[in-house]
């Protein structure tokens, strides 16, 4: 059964959907079959697998508001054994919508349980915001990977980040855990990079990955050709990176 | 009276708040007055002007959902002409407040008349969504500043944001016009910059700023200490070019 792994963080371009779509195509290079949904209204991990949405197409909005099956929606990316379950825009009305929903928390969690026999990982990218969006993708998870970049802003929204797996914890699944911390967008050149890499290391200890990413272009580059870094360049240190991660996280799983 | 500029972009990290504080402490420097609202949670812009929250001050969400008087949240910062009306994490839950509140849409615009003659700018700093929070935002303002990042996800975003600015030009806020788009965390010696930077010019055309933001470690060390670019390192290219961007805004305005 798939293991549902959440990347979430609510401070903006820290590298989340990076994160996803690599880490993904990584460990779907390595042999593991990989289910990547996107929960982000902006819908750039789909798009980051080279997907465009047509009108009329179904996305995650509606399965969770339509009534429509997950396994209808799947699409199968340019790598073997990675599928996508896309987003779209409309997902941005989502918020909203599910403020007065029944099982309000939960819709993503039924909606992902059916697919877990057919995955190994299932992995889900989420908007920068702690919302109900977000909220439904801690609820579904079993593990939750927070990416870091080493940042004096980046840092100051960790804290409330923890308070809400927290809450989730105490409430609507106890079993979730804190699967780990990655480094990302890391320049070991810059000062500011050291001083609030100590402060993570110091806080979450054992949690932090061994592997971190550095910056590195080709990563930026990757999704303007609809392409996991491992298809566009896989030999750059961004590849390698996401394949050590990807190799770190299988040794934990 | 004060012009209100809202900056907005839902797509995170790619330069709103880091803009919003150092444009608005730049020209507060040359001699307009300034007010800072930041109706973000994460409440980065209330931090990257030095100040943190006390159990009990009120913030912007007090003004919004608790009746208090805006005139009496407004804190000074180091920068002498700006002021800044705080935000604190218990925003976070507005999104859901706001949905089944009367005149949802209002509550910041009717908030900030009152304070417009007291200011010649009042600059506000969005979360990375285009939810109710950001809604109020540019329903409120007279004027959007655009911050982009040269990357390809950043430029997946726009169209949603322009459709955005549109449906609030048409409906509850007709006199709303984009002051401009300004490019961040340039880097000229990258290509995926160049190629971006060409779609955005061709898309915007004479609304991109002349001013160019360059990346530049200076501006993600100042928040540290809580403190803008122009008092952290003046002589940093990041202080130049945030200066050079309030000279520009000026002769707009
Ligand atoms: N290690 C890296 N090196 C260089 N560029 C990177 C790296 N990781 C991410 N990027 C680029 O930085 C930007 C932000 O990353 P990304 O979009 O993955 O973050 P995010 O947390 O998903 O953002 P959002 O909060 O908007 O969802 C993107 O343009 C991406 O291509
Ligand atoms: N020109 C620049 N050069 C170097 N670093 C920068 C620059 N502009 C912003 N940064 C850094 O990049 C990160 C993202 O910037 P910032 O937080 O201002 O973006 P944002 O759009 O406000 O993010 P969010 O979407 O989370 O609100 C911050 O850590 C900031 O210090
Ligand atoms: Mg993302
Ligand atoms: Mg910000």
């Amino acid at each position: 059964l798939a293991r549902i792994l959440t990347i979430a963080n609510q401070k903006g371009g820290v590298g989340k959907t990076t994160t996803a779509v690599n880490l993904g195509a990584c460990l779907a290079v390595i042999g593991e079959r990989v289910l990547l949904v996107d929960v982000d209204p902006q819908a750039n991990a789909t798009s980051g697998v080279g997907h465009k949405i047509n009108p009329g197409q179904p996305t995650v909005y509606e399965c969770l508001f339509g009534g429509e099956e997950a396994a209808a929606c799947l699409l199968a990316t340019k790598v073997p054994r990675l599928h996508v379950l896309p987003s779209h825009h409309r997902l941005v009305g989502a918020e909203i919508e599910l403020v007065e929903a029944v099982d309000r928390e939960r819709r993503l969690s039924r909606l992902l349980r059916p697919l877990r026999s057919s995955y190994d990982y299932i992995i889900v990218d989420c908007p920068p915001s702690l919302g109900l969006i977000t909220l439904n993708a801690l609820v579904a998870a079993h593990s939750v990977l927070v990416p870091i970049q080493c940042e004096y802003y980046a840092l100051e929204g960790v804290s409330h980040l923890l308070e809400t797996i927290n809450l989730v914890q105490e409430g609507m699944n106890p079993d979730l855990d804190i699967f780990g911390v990655v480094l990302t967008m890391y320049d070991r050149r810059v000062r500011l990079t050291a001083r609030v890499e100590e402060e993570i290391r110091a806080f979450f200890e054992g949690l932090v990955f061994g592997t971190t990413i550095p910056r590195n272009v080709r990563l930026s580059e990757a999704p303007s050709f609809g392409q996991p870094i491992v298809l566009y360049d896989i030999l750059s240190k961004g590849a390698e990176s996401y394949m050590a991660l990807a190799r770190e996280v299988i040794r934990r799983a």
